[in-house]
């Protein structure tokens, strides 16, 4: 019928496609097929993460593909995140006082 | 405090850092606010060597994380820092590559820690320049773009692990509150990364101001390049 010929327009990417659009935005490539398995595996569960804050965003912001989405949660933290907690914070300012202004 | 202030338009902010393998986002953040800070007050644009804190730093392996305060401790302890260019980054740490260099391109007399106030902090930023900040980074590993905007409940603010640069402020229409039909603004601070520029907004990215969002207000530190009674007046652009 009529409406049976209407253009549906155009389909959702799927999910290999996103990851093949990802490697070459980003310049990634996987040493072994094993490899690049694990990689598409940890890159859709960092997209259903995004979803979640997506979902939990009160703002205007958007999650998704990022430069990091290949990394598991444990990669990401290892490179980016402060493991320190810091034992003391500074109370006191240090002053140094030059002799002349503008010199150290 | 005025409705915007964004510092990029200033001219003052260096270009976007990547840290790459390396958890020094401590000492990157340090290195922008000392930059920024020298711009305004001496109106030149300097690049301080984020490798000469990581070498010559107090704690050992800069590489794994550290804190801003560690950054000025030891900028204050060689009496300044070397240039990017003469001393350049290099992703990993090497105590024994510690030049203390004479040829000094930027120094700080002292750094404070601000009241953990947005308000507070919004008035030192329009009427002082830049301040570093520590934040809970959860959301950032997937962010875009825009403002995100959480409770304690989605971001806790007590779990601060990443130190960037703030840069600015300003209020966006919120397109949530559009869509249901109460159009409402929502304040954002804008903060400088140092993940490369591919990352988010052209290195950067807002987030909610006024809700304390991600512990934004929790480690409020900037270096000051001058005394604080010899200090010029300065306006962020709007």
């Amino acid at each position: 019928g009529f409406l049976g010929a209407q253009d549906p327009g155009p389909r959702p990417l799927e999910l290999k496609e996103v990851f093949a659009l990802f490697q070459i935005q980003y310049n990634r490539s996987y040493s072994s097929p094993a490899e690049h398995a694990r990689r598409l595996d940890i890159f859709a569960h960092n997209l259903a993460q995004a979803q979640r804050l997506q979902e939990e965003d009160l703002g205007t912001a958007e999650f998704g593909v990022t430069p990091f989405s290949d990394l598991t949660d444990e990669e990401f933290s290892q490179v980016y995140k402060q493991p320190k907690v810091p034992g003391e914070v500074p109370r006191m300012v240090r002053k140094v006082r030059s002799l002349k202004q503008g010199k150290p | 405090v005025p409705p915007t202030c964004d510092w990029r338009k200033a001219r003052i902010i260096s270009p976007i850092r990547n840290q790459k393998n390396c958890s020094c986002c401590w000492a990157m953040a340090a290195a922008d606010n000392i930059e920024a800070q020298w711009g305004i007050r001496y109106n030149q644009s300097v690049k301080v060597s984020v490798q000469e804190l990581l070498d010559c730093g107090r704690c050992g392996d800069g590489c794994k994380g550290g804190w801003v305060w560690d950054a000025f401790i030891t900028v204050l302890n060689n009496s300044g820092l070397a240039s990017e260019k003469d001393y350049p980054y290099q992703s990993n740490v090497d105590p024994q590559r510690c030049r203390v260099k004479r040829n000094k391109v930027a120094w700080i007399q002292d750094f404070i820690m601000l009241q953990d106030n947005e308000q507070i902090i919004a008035q030192y930023l329009a009427s002082h320049g830049p301040i570093t900040v520590t934040i809970n980074m959860k959301p950032l590993k997937q962010y875009r773009k825009g403002v995100f905007e959480a409770t304690p409940a989605t971001c806790d603010p007590w779990l601060v692990d990443h130190s960037v640069l703030l840069v600015g402020f300003g209020s966006s229409k919120s397109v949530k509150g559009m869509r249901a039909g109460t159009a409402s603004s929502k304040p954002y601070w804008i903060l400088k990364n140092s993940w490369g520029a591919k990352w988010g907004e052209k290195g950067y990215f807002r987030l909610h101001r006024g809700s304390n969002t991600c512990g934004i207000a929790k480690y409020p530190l900037t270096a000051r390049v001058e005394l604080p009674d010899q200090r010029h007046p300065v306006h962020c652009p709007p």
